[in-house]
C-alpha cells in the first residue's frame, strides 16, 4: 500500500497515516471473507481497499464515496463487535 | 436483520450454557446475572430454553479471554473489539467470547455486560449483524439498559423466522 495509496486512495486532508493504517485493519477485519485475505490484497490492491470503504459505508448508511471521510473514520472507530459484518 | 450464510441454527429447543472462564472486572453473581437476562432477552421472543451448565461441555460456552485465545479472531486490547460470538453449530459453534481486557460492567461506566451478552447470542443463535440502526444486532456498541429491555423488532423478526414465534 505505501507507495500505491497516495495515487488510488487520496486521504483526505483530515486523515492521517495512522487512521489509514486503522482503516486498512478494520476492513481487513470486519470486511474481508476469510479466505479472500491475501488473495484481495495482491490482486487488487487499493482499488480492493475502495471497494471494501464503499461496502462498510453502504452497511453503516454512510455516504458512499470509498473514502475514508471523517463521518466514516468516526464509525470505524467505535467499539464494537468482533464478527465481521461481510459473509464468512 | 441478517442471517449467517446457509442460515445455521440450532435443531432443539433447549439449549444449555456455561460460564467457563469469568471475568475480574465483575463478581460471578454479576455475570451470571448478566447471561442469562442476555439469554432471556431472545427466549421471550423465540420457542427456545436455556439451561446453565456447571460442567462438561455445553451448547454456548462463554468466556472472557485475551488476546490471541486459540480460535483465530484475537482479541485488542481496550476498545475496539469487545467480543464475538460463533454462529450455531458443532465445536466452536454457539461459543461466546468476550475481551478480558475492557472494563465491564454492570452499569453505564465501562461497557455494560448485559449489552454486549444479548448482542452476542444472537449471533449464538444465528443472527448475523443488522444495518437497522435501532437493532441489538447492530455492530456497534449502544447501552441498552438491562432492566424491562425487550428486543428491538428488527431482531424480533429475525429471531423468529430462524426459531418461530413463542405461544404464550
Amino acid at each position: 500500500y505505501s507507495a500505491a495509496a497516495p495515487a488510488l486512495f487520496a486521504l483526505p486532508r483530515t486523515t492521517g497515516w495512522k487512521d489509514f493504517y486503522l482503516a486498512q485493519e478494520y476492513l481487513d477485519k470486519y470486511y474481508t471473507p476469510k479466505g479472500e485475505h491475501h488473495l484481495g490484497e495482491m490482486t487488487s490492491g487499493s482499488n480492493s481497499m475502495t471497494r471494501k470503504v464503499q461496502q462498510m459505508q453502504a452497511f453503516f448508511g454512510l455516504r458512499v464515496t470509498g473514502k475514508l471521510d471523517y463521518s466514516t473514520m468516526g464509525v470505524m472507530k467505535r467499539p464494537r463487535c468482533g464478527v465481521p459484518d461481510v459473509a464468512n | 436483520y441478517r442471517l449467517f450464510p446457509g442460515e445455521p441454527k440450532w435443531k432443539k429447543s433447549t439449549l444449555t450454557y456455561r460460564v467457563t472462564k469469568y471475568t475480574s472486572s465483575l463478581s460471578h453473581a454479576d455475570v451470571d446475572k448478566a447471561v442469562e437476562m442476555g439469554l432471556k432477552a431472545w427466549s421471550a421472543a423465540a420457542p427456545l430454553n436455556f439451561v446453565k451448565a456447571t460442567s462438561g461441555e455445553a451448547d454456548i460456552m462463554i468466556s472472557f479471554q485475551s488476546g490471541d485465545h486459540g480460535d483465530s479472531y484475537p482479541f485488542d486490547g481496550p476498545r475496539g473489539t469487545l467480543a464475538h460470538a460463533f454462529a450455531p453449530g458443532e465445536g466452536l459453534g454457539g461459543d461466546t467470547h468476550f475481551d478480558n481486557a475492557e472494563k465491564w460492567t454492570m452499569g453505564m461506566n465501562g461497557f455494560n455486560l448485559f449489552t454486549v451478552a444479548a448482542h452476542e447470542f444472537g449471533h449464538a443463535l444465528g443472527l448475523a449483524h443488522s444495518a437497522d440502526p435501532s437493532a441489538l444486532m447492530y455492530p456497534t456498541y449502544r447501552y441498552q439498559h438491562p432492566f424491562g429491555f425487550h428486543l428491538p423488532k428488527d431482531d424480533v423478526k429475525g429471531i423468529q423466522a430462524l426459531y418461530g414465534s413463542r405461544q404464550s
